[in-house]
């Protein structure tokens, strides 16, 4: 899940 | 965050931890959900009518990937839903997407009867399935849950209490936790379906409905959500054998979603 990993770690906008 | 007890009753609050603290009301909490709705997706794309099967579900894949990366971001901003375990927040999302995918695609249609509203600039009607082997099973069940919803004239509120369920309540019947981390995740997961649920009854609540009018509405929203889970999995498959038949080049997040549901049903 690199992708959706990504999405959820990032810090929201 | 709003305390949920008089301040009256302050020092009791101390014992039971942040948990007690941060416990919304359920007005609070429906104003959190509300805020989160993604933005209206425009595809903006040159669409060559009548579309063929490959051009169709090329557009309908495009559509999926915009959506899924807003269906993410969406998800952090339910209250509580970042602090579950990271595991915990995959397999919630891996299970539910295409659910969510089309619980708002129902939202997005249920004043068109007979249109699925895709989006602003992609509307299809019907009969525009019929290009595509499979898929009008699937839009005639779309279409079908969206005029039940018309029927029972759904509010936004409860569309987006609705959604925040289905995110919270798709693993419940998966493993069961092993882990101290696994139970304490899913401890607060439950603690989390029952602030929305909560929800949900204050918005039913507000309708003038009679008590029992109200029980009604709670269970016939509710069953909804087995529908939901219905066509999700009719639409899994299908886009499943359109990527195998190479009908349609899936790739990035949308190929990522599907792959861990299809590992997870095979």
């Amino acid at each position: 899940h690199t992708k959706l990993l990504q999405l959820l770690t990032t810090k929201s906008e | 965050l709003h305390l949920e007890a008089p301040l009256s009753s302050l020092p009791s609050l101390r014992q039971h931890g942040r948990e007690r603290r941060s416990a919304m009301t359920p007005e609070q909490f429906i104003c959190h959900i509300m805020e989160a709705e993604p933005p209206e997706i425009y595809l903006m794309e040159d669409m060559k009518k009548p579309f063929t099967e490959s051009s169709m579900m090329m557009t309908l894949t495009h559509l999926a990937d915009k959506e899924l990366v807003l269906m993410i971001s969406w998800a952090k901003k339910i209250p509580g839903f970042v602090d579950l375990s990271l595991a915990d927040q995959i397999h919630l999302l891996k299970c539910c997407w295409l659910e969510i995918l089309m619980l708002g695609l129902m939202w997005r249609s249920v004043d068109h009867p007979g249109k699925l509203i895709f989006s602003p600039d992609f509307k299809l009607n019907r009969d525009e399935g019929l290009c595509v082997e499979g898929i009008m099973e699937i839009f005639d069940m779309l279409l079908a849950a969206t005029s039940r919803f018309r029927e029972l004239k759904l509010q936004r509120e409860e569309y987006v209490c609705l959604k925040a369920m289905i995110l919270l309540n798709s693993n419940m019947c998966t493993s069961s936790p092993e882990t101290a981390e696994e139970v304490e995740s899913r401890n607060k997961l439950l603690r989390l379906l029952d602030s929305v649920i909560d929800a949900l009854v204050w918005v039913i609540s507000k309708m003038g409905l009679s008590s029992q009018q109200q029980t009604l509405r709670l269970g016939h929203l509710t069953m909804l959500l087995s529908h939901i889970r219905h066509v999700s999995n009719k639409g899994m498959d299908h886009l499943s054998t359109m990527k195998r038949k190479n009908v349609v080049l899936v790739y990035d997040l949308l190929l990522e979603m599907l792959d861990t549901n299809t590992s997870g049903s095979s």
